[in-house]
């Protein structure tokens, strides 16, 4: 562990909350009071620390003062929104923002739910610094800089032994023979809250719990956010990598303009002379205007000229992507693509001379993608299943594309458990390897 | 690492305490060998293999949710933060 030298003077110390998150899932006040009273006990379960919650009258005089705030907000360490840097607080001193802690207003706070970010180990972690500690790279400690998700049940949390021998260094251990002060707040601690339920908990949301599994049907890079569409919903994950929610948002509430009952996209790409976003349903397509469905839409498919080699019209797109490398649309379906040297037209228009080609031209990638996006450094990534093939850079012709998995990598979802791998691989069925069998 | 990364990458280590901040004054670059101290030092700190290059690993950690405070408070820091209190 590692401290700053600093400590408070005293062992009573008061905090109080300045004011409240405004994000869903909107933790409720008392929620909020309770969670932070769990965090402080935290502390004052292994030292002689206490702490008192202000009355409302003496809010601005607490030793700690809890806020939420949003970007630039006086102190010399703004936020930037949500994901990147969570909350910060400020050692012990003599200094009115001495203690002091801030949490990214536009962080999604919760408790006991992955949905968002953990209110209470986040809290625990910065009512750290406020006693004087600083960053630790143990393991387990609660004072490891990153976000480790939620720590559990904050009735029965303890804090782990680094961090005990770290706060006993500086306020000395907690002394059995010390008697509670008749206000110290964990003798009448409030019930802790039961975690937030769904707003709207009519059927159980099977498409919540399938984000690991994969199938998504449409994937595009849109303004440098990544968008998966799977049934009615989507995901989406910012340009950091980080996934905005791990519940899926309906795509009808989002982007306006779908027929009603829409519930499987085929394709979405983001077109790179206007910025229009094209959807492919069916045998029809939609151009958005950023997130509403521009007038005169949708149209056939057919306006976009795609013959196959046997002369037959494509009913439907598997994948549509503009590659960076050279700025061309390319759009897949059947096995087969085309490409598509786009300007700011609409209505009927012609694919380049010379295609379709064989989608094996893609070497290493699968032939049939759900759908392709640039991404990173314009390398091409294709989707497929629950795995990703990354085509470097102007590159068609490479040898060992590796698959990884979306769950993981895209997702967020835990490594699945190492199987044993079948001894002999013609068992179809069985064998755990990809999906062009490598 | 791309261009981007690498200047989002010294960024993130300076801002972390991992390098000193750039000096307006002298306008001084960070040298190539301090860099990869800096990114074995962080990667130390955060239990990874100490490669000194930004790969994988280390870039998604910078890409990981954290507290905002840095890792390493220097001397420096803590002057800085009395005259910010001061004002």
């Amino acid at each position: 562990y590692a401290t700053t030298g600093l400590r408070w003077k005293k062992s009573d110390l008061t905090w109080s909350i300045q004011n409240y998150p405004s994000l869903p899932p909107l933790l409720q006040p008392n929620n909020v009071r309770t969670i932070m009273a769990y965090a402080f006990k935290a502390w004052s379960d292994v030292t002689n620390l206490k702490f008192h919650a202000t009355s409302s009258s003496e809010q601005d005089r607490a030793d700690i003062k809890i806020s939420f705030a949003r970007s630039l907000h006086d102190d010399g360490y703004p936020f930037d929104g949500k994901g990147g840097t969570l909350a910060h607080a400020f050692f012990p001193g003599e200094a009115d923002i001495a203690g002091d802690t801030h949490f990214d207003d536009e962080e999604s706070w919760t408790y006991l739910d992955d949905s968002g970010t953990d209110l209470f180990a986040v809290a625990v972690h910065e009512f750290g610094h406020a006693l004087g500690l600083s960053h630790s790279s143990s393991h387990p400690s609660i004072m490891r800089p990153y976000y480790q998700g939620p720590v559990g049940d904050i009735a029965s949390y303890t804090l782990p032994e680094d961090d005990r021998y770290a706060i006993q260094s500086l306020y000395g251990r907690k002394s059995s023979l010390s008697t509670p002060s008749p206000n110290h707040p964990t003798t009448h601690l409030p019930k802790p809250p039961s975690p937030p339920r769904p707003k709207v908990p009519s059927q159980p949301d099977p498409s919540a719990q399938n984000r690991c599994e994969g199938g998504f049907e449409a994937v595009a890079n849109i303004r440098g956010e990544v968008f998966f569409f799977k049934g009615q919903y989507f995901w989406r994950i910012q340009r950091t990598g980080s996934l905005v929610s791990f519940h899926p948002a309906l795509i009808k509430n989002f982007w306006i303009g779908l027929p009603p009952g829409t519930n499987k996209i085929d394709a979405v790409y983001e077109r790179k002379t206007d910025s229009r976003i094209i959807f492919f349903i069916g045998s029809q397509y939609w151009v958005f205007k950023d997130t509403v469905a521009v007038s005169g839409y949708p149209r056939p498919l057919s306006d976009w000229g795609l013959i196959s080699h046997d002369g037959s019209e494509v009913k439907r797109v598997d994948a549509a992507f503009v590659w960076a490398h050279n700025g061309k649309t390319y759009i897949f379906s059947g096995g087969e693509f085309w490409r598509f040297s786009e300007g700011l037209e609409s209505g009927r228009r012609r694919p380049d001379a010379g295609y379709p080609r064989n989608s094996s031209l893609w070497k290493g990638a699968p032939s049939n993608p759900d759908d392709i996006i640039t991404w990173s450094d314009g390398d091409a990534y294709f989707f497929k299943d629950n795995s990703y093939w990354i085509l470097k850079s102007g590159g068609l012709d490479q040898d060992n594309v590796i698959h990884k998995s979306t769950a993981v990598d895209w997702m967020m979802c835990p490594k699945p458990t190492p199987t044993t791998r079948p001894t002999n691989p013609r068992h179809r069925g069985e064998c755990n390897c990809g999906l062009n069998g490598a | 690492p791309m261009p981007d990364q690498y200047s989002r990458g010294v960024d993130w280590l300076s801002r972390y305490g991992y390098l000193p901040p750039p000096d307006p004054r002298t306008g001084k670059l960070q040298t190539k060998e301090g860099i990869e101290r800096a990114i074995k030092e962080m990667q130390r700190f955060a239990g990874l293999k100490d490669t000194g290059k930004l790969d994988s690993d280390t870039l998604k950690l910078l890409n990981t949710p954290r507290c905002s405070l840095p890792d390493i408070i220097g001397s420096e820091d803590m002057l800085k933060k009395r005259r910010r209190k001061r004002r």
